[in-house]
């Protein structure tokens, strides 16, 4: 475990958190695309398939457990919850997520490491993750005002996995044969698709205006 | 020391 991965994890966390915070205290979800969270729910699910069988750490085992009841909570709240359901915009959060899954499913069945149940549903996960932010732009987009909770609930999550590409870097550099570039081309790719949020995000943070994003 | 298989990283 180096500092880069430690603080990705954590700020992973603070996302979770922050968005667990805002449904929960608030009960509302305005803002919130459904079909991320639902794409985040099914990437815990696919990834962590060995939370039972393969223990690492108490920490690895702990955060998992925090990632899978977090993500299924807050689908939970934003499908279930009356109070959370009247904030949800249903009408711009229509982002067809199954565009999403079934190519990434497919190009998990084509390129892995390994062609066993878990290593493609774990390759799954990876390509899914780096996409399931997708409709979470895209709602951001079309919802003109972004409050606090929000934007920094994805700044947190982008963050997060651009720290996990300076992990990647000092391990490859510190760890003989640490190479798997299915997960480094899938953090960049999904680090890239957040790079007009940041640039927006940090813009409107240095001029102390309201974060809004062009149509 | 983990098998090359077993991922580590969340």
């Amino acid at each position: 475990m180096n500092a880069f991965r430690l603080a990705g994890d954590m700020t992973h966390l603070i996302s979770v958190l922050v968005l667990l915070l805002k449904i929960h205290t608030i009960k509302s979800c305005a803002g919130i695309s459904l079909k991320t969270q639902e794409l985040y729910a099914l990437v815990f699910a696919t990834r962590y398939l060995d939370i039972f069988t393969d223990f690492i750490s108490l920490y690895n085992t702990v955060m998992k457990l925090i990632f899978l009841g977090s993500s299924f909570s807050i689908v939970w709240y934003m499908r279930r919850h009356k109070l959370v359901q009247r904030s949800y915009d249903k009408d711009h959060d229509t982002f067809r997520h199954q565009l999403l899954v079934l190519p990434c499913l497919i190009l998990a069945l084509l390129i892995h490491e390994q062609f066993t149940f878990k290593e493609v549903m774990w390759t799954f996960s990876i390509y899914l993750e780096a996409v399931a932010i997708l409709p979470q732009l895209v709602l951001l987009q079309r919802t003109r005002n972004i409050d606090n909770l929000t934007g920094q609930y994805v700044f947190f999550l982008g963050a997060y996995r651009s720290l996990y590409i300076l992990n990647w870097i000092y391990r490859y550099f510190t760890e003989p044969h640490y190479v798997h570039w299915i997960t480094w081309i899938s953090g960049l790719v999904q680090t890239l698709l957040y790079a007009d949020f940041f640039y927006y995000y940090i813009s409107s943070w240095k001029n102390n205006v309201k974060l809004t994003l062009p149509a | 020391l983990a098998p090359e298989s077993v991922k580590d990283e969340l």
